[in-house]
């Protein structure tokens, strides 16, 4: 988040405390999913959380190492009653397992995915995969970290807030496609302009036009015939 | 003309101020102008409603754009301007308030100038800051410097902003213009954009003009 301090490149993994609320909130919903993918009789919660790291991707993405295990609670338990259930004692412990979840949080629309799943038995070595849950929207992250960054920067310096992840999503296209319009421009530029990330670097051309400019003005033609301005002194 | 010249050097230039999302440019370039036209015939620097045009210039279509020439029209038959103070600036079209007691700056008509841009300059310098108009498809994107976009994403026909003119110089050897804008402080230099000067670069030749006091 941006009142914490970010360690190496922009976008790069970071590491986290296991005790950050945000990372706890990643594991619960990663609990809540583990769940309701399970088959088991027993509702399995997380029993610690070996490490954690978050990187940004399009909000952030968390992976969460954790040691899962099984409660006395059976499934049917009320979901607000499943924290207060209790692990089984140590006879069952062969059934912990060793979890790797990533799950994407983005924070402007307060949604959580789960991207990945990877469990094993916590005395096996070899991980075996559990299953794989499809991204929300079955698009693939690669939007390059650097656009995030810049993305995330003008939603901060112009106090921008979106109604929904989808016009979020949106907003991101448009603000990579004017980022690529400002490369070119600055590539062509032929004065010492700088372009770049400016307040209107969400909007498309035609909605910058339509909210900023003056289509009248392209009728400049049919204006009135002015007087024409007397000529400049000559000292 | 002079090398270079600057109205803001010389008191004549109002802050910069902000439409909003609303078409209004028309009204900031003609009020920006009639500002230093005042200042000059009277020494006092004003700063004037662009409100009273959106609401009650009905030759042109408020947020939906204008002309500047209809606006110097429309100002002589109302009989003047208010104050930004006493007519402030809301950014949508309301019913017009306009009370010419309140009046504090009048026209007594308009000229177009030339084409040319050393004339321009010329004229600038010696008479105040200019009303003008240009192709503002680069400026979404502008952040500092003296903007030079080649011709093609600058149609010199495809005019879409009026803004003020109200200096210009040359920078590391760069002519341009020093174009007031009305989007805000915090666009481009302090609200400033800053235009190639001297290729008729965004057709910022095509529509300069000022009022009459």
């Amino acid at each position: 988040g941006p009142d914490r301090p970010v360690v190496g490149a922009p976008g790069s993994p970071v590491r986290v405390s296991e005790s950050d609320p945000a990372v706890l909130k990643a594991v619960k919903f990663a609990e809540e999913r583990y769940n309701m993918g399970s088959n088991a009789m027993h509702v399995r919660r997380v029993s610690k959380i070996l490490s954690a790291s978050e990187q940004l991707v399009k909000g952030v993405r968390y992976s969460i190492m954790v040691e899962i295990g099984s409660t006395q609670c059976k499934k049917s338990v009320a979901l607000s009653a499943v924290d207060t259930c209790e692990f089984f004692p140590e006879p069952h412990k062969q059934k912990t397992e060793v979890c790797l979840f990533e799950v994407w949080d983005i924070p402007w629309e307060s949604k959580s995915t789960l991207l990945k799943q990877k469990c094993q038995p916590a005395v096996s070595k070899e991980p075996k995969k559990v299953a794989a849950v499809p991204l929300t929207h079955g698009k693939p992250l690669k939007e390059s970290v650097e656009l995030l960054t810049q993305f995330k920067n003008f939603m901060i310096t112009y106090n921008r807030t979106y109604s929904s992840q989808e016009e979020a999503e949106k907003r991101l296209h448009i603000f990579q496609e004017n980022m690529k319009t400002a490369q070119t421009l600055q590539s062509l530029e032929q004065g010492s302009a700088e372009y770049g990330v400016t307040k209107f670097s969400d909007l498309t051309e035609d909605e910058f036009r339509m909210m900023y400019l003056n289509p009248m003005l392209s009728q400049w033609s049919l204006q009135k015939n002015m007087k024409l301005a007397t000529p400049t002194s000559k000292v | 003309a002079p090398d270079s010249w600057d109205w803001r050097d010389h008191g004549v230039v109002s802050p910069v101020k902000n439409q909003g999302m609303c078409g209004s440019c028309w009204a900031f370039s003609v009020t920006g102008n009639i500002e230093g036209q005042w200042f000059k015939k009277t020494g006092q620097l004003l700063s004037l409603s662009e409100q009273e045009l959106v609401d009650c210039d009905k030759l042109d279509q408020a947020c939906g754009g204008g002309l500047p020439s209809n606006a110097y029209e429309a100002i002589e038959k109302l009989g003047g301007l208010e104050t930004e103070t006493d007519y402030s600036y809301t950014g949508h079209k309301q019913s017009c308030e306009f009370s010419t007691g309140k009046v504090v700056a009048y026209i007594n008509g308009s000229v177009e100038l030339p084409n040319d841009e050393n004339q321009i300059a010329a004229w600038l310098a010696e008479n105040g800051p200019v009303s003008a108009a240009l192709n503002a498809f680069a400026m979404q994107f502008y952040r500092k410097g003296v903007s030079h976009p080649l011709k093609i994403f600058c149609n010199p026909w495809m005019i879409d902003h009026a803004v003020l003119l109200v200096g210009y110089g040359e920078r590391n050897g760069i002519p341009f213009w020093a174009i007031k804008n009305s989007w805000g402080e915090d666009y481009g230099e302090q609200g400033y954009y800053y235009l190639y000067r001297g290729s008729r670069l965004c057709g910022i030749n095509k529509m300069c003009s000022s009022a009459i006091v």
